[in-house]
């Protein structure tokens, strides 16, 4: 996967996401957008595959986005315990529980970072306010790392693949590189749901097993919207 | 040529087992079935399989919390698959991401 949040010169926030995953022939078929609906009003919005109830993929309208990318660390019997006996949440799960509950951008970094998941993840998030936007490098118990949108002192994009960003991609996987090329060349002036598409789509950053990528802006929730690739 | 995904209501109002049952009946029974059990039967480890496939015959409420528990138990009711299967598929990533 690749998930990126972008601040543009007026400090509006976008957010992007490549979901890659196995099985891809049969899992475009099955991606929906989806808006979730409590007394006639959109509660949240989210990209799925029919029959997986979570949610790698969302937006809570005028309060923040969020994806998800995998991280694969530790041990698979840490996994087991972590979901039979300490009974915590799954990964995607999470999010959807998120997306319901939190009040706002802060409250939402709070609840990604603390609850205890299954599994070791990255959450990717944005806000509708200027800095806000954050990727949590989570462990199965809490916070591995907070890595927040600096645009003042020229970070006004973060890129998270499958790697964590205070380490170098392997050179076989390396698709934070081409992204953070693309990213450049646009420039921040230029960066919008469009552009951000446009990086979404350069190779290897859109691969294989590329299912569908999602662009989002919490503040222009009409704005949410998948397309199912085919590369 | 890529395409927009279709999107759908969610309805938090109804009980959870009945949610996704509309927007399953937009598509093709078999093939949803059929993707299901494959996608459970590739990914899911052998040894995850023979934990979760028992338990879910009696009660998956003891593997997962409400109201995903219904809505898996919904899902599986309407494909007429097994709820093991449903959840297993919902697992996949905690069973592989290690």
């Amino acid at each position: 996967c690749t998930s990126i949040i972008a601040q543009d010169t007026k400090g509006n926030i976008y957010h992007g996401r490549n979901l890659d995953y196995a099985f891809p022939e049969i899992l475009r078929n099955l991606t929906v957008d989806l808006d979730f609906i409590q007394n006639g009003t959109i509660a949240y919005t989210g990209t799925t595959f029919l029959g997986y109830v979570g949610l790698w993929t969302g937006q809570s309208p005028y309060k923040f986005t969020v994806s998800g990318d995998a991280r694969a660390k530790g041990k698979w019997w840490e996994n087991a315990i972590a979901a039979f006996f300490k009974r915590s949440s799954p990964v995607s799960w999470l999010v959807r529980d998120v997306l319901y509950n939190a009040r706002d951008f802060e409250n939402a970094a709070l609840q990604l970072s603390k609850t205890p998941i299954i599994a070791d993840t990255y959450y990717i998030l944005g806000g509708t306010q200027s800095r806000e936007g954050l990727v949590i490098t989570r462990n199965r118990n809490g916070p591995a790392d907070l890595w927040p949108l600096d645009p003042q002192r020229g970070e006004w994009f973060h890129v998270e693949t499958n790697y964590d960003h205070w380490t170098t991609p392997p050179p076989y996987d390396d698709r934070r590189t081409p992204a953070i090329k693309a990213l450049n060349a646009t420039g921040q002036a230029n960066i919008n749901a469009v552009s951000l598409y446009k990086v979404l789509s350069v190779e290897p950053v859109l691969n294989h097993m590329t299912i569908y990528t999602t662009t989002m802006s919490a503040a222009f929730p009409e704005e949410y919207s998948t397309q199912i690739r085919n590369p | 040529q890529d395409w927009a995904a279709p999107r759908y209501n969610v309805s938090l109002d109804l009980p959870p087992e009945q949610r996704w049952k509309a927007i399953l009946s937009h598509y093709n029974q078999t093939y949803l079935k059929e993707s299901m059990e494959f996608i459970y039967k590739s990914s899911i480890p052998k040894w995850v399989q023979a934990i979760i496939l028992p338990l879910a015959e009696i009660d998956i409420i003891f593997l997962v919390r409400e109201p995903y528990a219904d809505e898996i138990r919904g899902i599986a009711r309407t494909l007429e698959v097994s709820v093991g299967y449903i959840l297993g598929v919902n697992l996949a990533y905690e069973a592989t991401a290690y």
